[in-house]
C-alpha cells in the first residue's frame, strides 16, 4: 500500500540525500559512522533471506540498501576518512548490541538462526540512529542535508505506521507484527525531538540548530 | 499455503 511503498522510497531517498552530502561537499562531517556500521549490521542480518527473498520489489531494495550502505561506509572509513572525528562520535554502541541482543534472544517468534537474527536487526533498526542525534546533541547543529537525511530516515519506519493500520483494517489474514510495530513505534518516538526541531526550523529555512 | 513466515516487509 502506498504509506510503506512511500516509506520505502523514504528509506531510499535518505541513502541518497546522505551519498550526495558526502561526495557533493567531499566530507562526512556531523555523520555518525557508528550509526552507519549499525545499520550496516541492522541489513546484514535483516535480509539473510536476500536469496529466497519471492517479491522482485522487496530483492531490489534489499539489494540497494545493502550495496549503498556498504559504498557509504567504505568512503567514511577510506575515501573521506580524515573527515571523520572519532572523537564526536561517542555512543557507547554496546548498549545498543547488547539491548537489541536481548529482546531477539527473549522473543523471538521462533528460535530459528533467520528469525532471532531478525528480531535482532528490527531491534538494532529502533535504537541505531541513536548515535547520529547524540552527536548532533553535541556538535549543536548540523548542515542541512545531514538534517534532511535524519528526516528522511525518520519518516521511513513513521509511514511504517499508517502501513500497518491500513493492513490490519484491509487484509482479514493479516496477523500484526508485534515485534516491528512495537519496535517501529519505539523508532519513530526517537525521531520525535528531532522531528519537532526539523519542522520549525528547517521549513523555515534557518539553519538547522539545537535550542 | 504461501509460508507466511517469509517476511514481506523490509
Amino acid at each position: 500500500n502506498i504509506f510503506r511503498v512511500l516509506g520505502d522510497f523514504s528509506h531510499l531517498a535518505s541513502i541518497f540525500i546522505l551519498l550526495h552530502k558526502i561526495q557533493q561537499l567531499k566530507s562526512c562531517s556531523g555523520i555518525s559512522f557508528k550509526s552507519q556500521v549499525l545499520y550496516m549490521l541492522v541489513y546484514i542480518t535483516r535480509y539473510l533471506d536476500l536469496p529466497w527473498t519471492s517479491s522482485p520489489y522487496n530483492f531490489i531494495f534489499k539489494v540497494l540498501f545493502i550495496s549503498s550502505e556498504l559504498y557509504i561506509i567504505y568512503l567514511m572509513a577510506r575515501a573521506y576518512k580524515p573527515t571523520n572525528d572519532p572523537n564526536l562520535d561517542t555512543f557507547h554502541v554496546e548498549f545498543l548490541l547488547g539491548f537489541a541482543g536481548l529482546l531477539a534472544l527473549l522473543f523471538p517468534y521462533k528460535y530459528t538462526i533467520l528469525e532471532v537474527f531478525w528480531a535482532f536487526s528490527i531491534w538494532l533498526e529502533s535504537v541505531a540512529i541513536l548515535p547520529q542525534l547524540f552527536m548532533l546533541q553535541r556538535t549543536g547543529e548540523a548542515e542541512a542535508m545531514t538534517a534532511h537525511y535524519i528526516a528522511a530516515l525518520g519518516m521511513y519506519r513513521a509511514l511504517y505506521i499508517p502501513n500497518w493500520i491500513y493492513r490490519y483494517f484491509s487484509e482479514p489474514t493479516h496477523k500484526v507484527d508485534t515485534i516491528a510495530v512495537t519496535a517501529g513505534i519505539l523508532q519513530t518516538i526517537l525521531y520525535s525531538d528531532f522531528f519537532w526541531i526539523y519542522y520549525t526550523k528547517v521549513m523555515r529555512g534557518e539553519k538547522f540548530k539545537l535550542p | 499455503r504461501r509460508e507466511k513466515d517469509e517476511k514481506d516487509e523490509l
